[in-house]
């Protein structure tokens, strides 16, 4: 059986608000390293890699695999009725036909059950190349939200180029165009606005905003992100989460640009 | 989507 324990429900509710407008139905694969999750969106542009290593809960059991065919938009409906601050337990039985949450108030004596039944998702799963990356930027993540929602206004389309004096953010659209340029920053007193760059070789991808934008929706979960590119490869957008887990998008490039 | 790349085409089946 499965029996995962999180000290807040404040990271799953903002994991399942990241994800939910870009997948569906998602398996919650857990076995005893944690609790994984892989999905692509409809169109099969862009793809969701989480893991939440068995550290990140206190206790986490799980005895054998047990994958959890979930819909998000129903777990969104129950994770609504957490507080960010409760203390929520997921349990299933080895074969289960239903998911049970349980949220208890930390300073409070309210404990909450529900279950939400579970689907059963053949879902294709994706072998994700070791890749080491042309370039890696880290940033604020609201900084990179930002930028997104400010091209977007002017293009559906982004070129991101890292070369050894920066990174450029740039759009073309009908009224006109637009470029951001940031360059390595380290900042000693406030290091999460800190920009760090780290390149082997120059690139230059185009990539769809709302794609971008819909990954930005996780800006809350961490307050950097790794931007990773290489040519002719997806680009990774990474949110690093407590205990080694993280939350992972792939985006395939635009083609012929 | 034109012009627009398919993730599975860069990702194996695995």
């Amino acid at each position: 059986m499965l029996e995962a324990r999180l000290e807040q429900a404040e990271l799953l509710k903002k994991v399942v608000d990241a994800i939910k407008d870009l997948v569906q139905d998602c398996n919650f694969d857990c076995n005893d390293s944690g609790v994984a999750l892989q999905a692509m969106d409809n169109s099969h542009v862009a793809l969701v890699s989480m893991m939440l290593k068995s550290e990140a809960f206190s206790p986490f059991r799980c005895d054998r695999n047990i994958a959890l065919g979930i819909n998000l938009s129903s777990l969104t409906k129950v994770l609504r009725c957490a507080q960010n601050n409760d203390i929520l337990t997921v349990k299933a039985e080895d074969a289960p036909d239903v998911v049970n949450l349980m949220f208890e108030s930390s300073d409070s004596d309210r404990l909450s059950e529900y279950d939400i039944k579970l689907m059963d998702i053949d879902q294709e799963h994706l072998g994700i190349p070791e890749t080491e990356y042309a370039a890696t930027v880290t940033m604020p993540s609201p900084e990179f939200q930002r930028i997104c929602r400010d091209l977007s206004a002017l293009s559906e389309s982004v070129s991101i180029e890292c070369t050894k004096e920066g990174v450029k953010f740039a759009c073309n659209g009908d009224i006109g165009s637009g470029a951001v340029t940031l360059r390595s920053h380290s900042d000693v007193e406030n290091p999460d606005q800190n920009i760090k760059i780290d390149l082997t070789e120059p690139v230059a991808l185009t990539f769809s905003l709302k794609y971008l934008s819909n990954f930005c929706k996780a800006s809350g979960l961490a307050k950097s992100v790794n931007i990773c590119l290489s040519n002719e490869v997806p680009l990774l957008v990474e949110y690093g989460l407590a205990a080694n887990s993280y939350l992972r998008f792939y985006l395939a490039p635009k083609i012929g640009d | 989507l034109a012009g627009q790349g398919n993730i599975t085409s860069f990702f194996s089946n695995g």
